[in-house]
């Protein structure tokens, strides 16, 4: 999944 | 979550609790890189603003206040309350030659041409770089307080874990975010020479030191 948009990570 | 994870967040929480009790017990900032510190409250700060459009946990939300708030007590105690202390003649790095580059960076290479998107980009971008002013102190003084040193192992170990999490989470996830990647594996890289100073020097008793 390239092209995170939802950043869950710190 | 995995493990990697988790324990990265851990150990980037016990970093920064690590500099504030040292400040804060010793009443003094003497070896901190008040520009540094300064560099990683903009990166929480751009990097987090998506707490307001984006419930992920609780978890995700409240080590997100607390990195923020720690990293604005830091500023404030470096700068405000311990201000004496600060060594500001040793903490000479230009901080423009990190934060223009990190921010035109972002502007090309991002993963959406959103304003929270180019900021969430800068602060990946920033935080990669933002140790450097420190490291630069270190090596213009020649050591670093004991306490000091554990701070930026530490920080280190943080990113180098979460490499392993980004691994863990292709393999079994599918999941992977390029920038993160890359940026991880730099920021990490500039720990190498320090983590084989601390492992060499620190962890046998003795006072970081850098030779002359």
């Amino acid at each position: 999944e390239p092209g995170a948009s939802k950043h869950d990570e710190l | 979550m995995n493990i990697f994870r988790f324990l990265g967040d851990l150990s980037h929480l016990i970093a920064i609790v690590i500099l504030l009790l040292k400040i804060w017990k010793s009443r003094s900032c003497a070896g901190i890189s008040g520009k540094s510190q300064a560099l990683f409250a903009v990166v929480f700060t751009t990097r987090y603003l998506d707490l307001f459009t984006n419930f992920i946990s609780f978890y995700n939300t409240g080590m997100k206040v607390v990195y923020i708030a720690c990293s604005y007590a830091m500023v404030w105690m470096i700068y405000s309350k311990f201000k004496a202390t600060y060594d500001g003649n040793h903490d000479t790095f230009r901080v423009e030659f990190l934060v223009a580059p990190t921010a035109i960076l972002a502007f090309l290479v991002n993963h959406d041409f959103t304003p929270l998107e180019i900021l969430w980009t800068f602060s990946i971008y920033l935080e990669s770089v933002a140790i450097l002013p420190q490291l630069f102190m270190v090596s213009k003084t020649g050591e670093a307080e004991t306490i000091t040193s554990h701070y930026l192992f530490a920080l280190g170990v943080y990113r180098t874990l979460y490499l392993f999490n980004w691994i863990w989470r292709y393999q079994f996830e599918g999941f992977f975010d390029l920038i993160a990647i890359v940026a991880g594996l730099v920021q990490t890289i500039l720990y190498c020479d320090f983590f084989y100073l601390y492992i060499t020097k620190v962890l046998k008793g003795k006072k970081l030191s850098l030779p002359a």
